[in-house]
């Protein structure tokens, strides 16, 4: 978690 | 992808799903907060920036596109085609205390200082407290409609399903998103006392009174 655009949720 | 993520993202849909239902058949938005659904548009496009350059699946896309075109379509029932049936005196919540203080936050406490990365940040603080217009104009009326329940009690139930979801990824996966964890708890705990009164009053066939 916290890596950059790794944001997959909604 | 788990089953939390994908009940709470269902009950995420239903919300938005129930809200304009209402609208429609009741031809009013009476009793909806104009500035907590006017937050949600701000969410939205300040969350899923990452459409222009990230591609994480079809789902991810559809959903993007879906949140941010749907938020938009019911400002727009709000402002046009409802109108009439909106009382801004009773929308009286100050949004720029939500907005300033999560802006702050979100150049603090960021994963990365750069522009999207704090644009999601940002996003990830105002969608917790968005919802205090809402409960504010329904604190002042001290009722809602019933279907204005339903229609949060789904948007509750939606981020509290993440909470499993990130406890289920931080053991299958080892992922841990303190920011979204922690923002996402507080966003879960607002609706806590709402869902006191839905779960012994509302679904038991009362109506959605508050004491005096």
């Amino acid at each position: 978690g916290g890596k950059q655009s790794g944001h997959d949720e909604l | 992808m788990n089953i939390f993520r994908l009940l709470g993202d269902l009950a995420h849909l239903a919300s938005i799903f129930i809200l304009v239902h209402k609208m429609h058949t009741t031809r009013s938005c009476r009793g909806i907060s104009f500035k907590t659904q006017a937050l949600y548009v701000v969410v939205f496009v300040t969350r899923y920036i990452d459409l222009f350059y990230s591609w994480i699946s079809l789902y991810n896309f559809v959903m993007k596109i879906f949140f941010i075109s749907s938020s938009c379509y019911i400002l727009y029932l709000m402002k046009y085609r409802f109108r009439p049936t909106h009382d801004p005196t009773l929308d009286t919540f100050k949004v720029e205390y939500l907005a300033g203080p999560c802006f702050a936050l979100a150049l603090i406490f960021n994963y990365h200082f750069d522009f999207t990365e704090i644009m999601w940040t940002f996003s990830i603080y105002l969608e917790a407290v968005a919802i205090f217009p809402q409960l504010f104009m329904m604190q002042r009326t001290g009722e809602a409609e019933t279907i204005t329940t339903h229609y949060l009690a789904a948007l509750g139930i939606y981020r509290a399903l993440y909470i499993p979801n990130w406890i289920y990824r931080y053991y299958t996966e080892g992922t841990v998103d303190p920011i979204a964890i922690v923002a996402g708890i507080v966003q879960t705990g607002l609706y806590l006392d709402f869902f006191y009164v839905y779960f012994t009053k509302v679904l038991q066939g009362q109506k959605f009174e508050l004491p005096a």
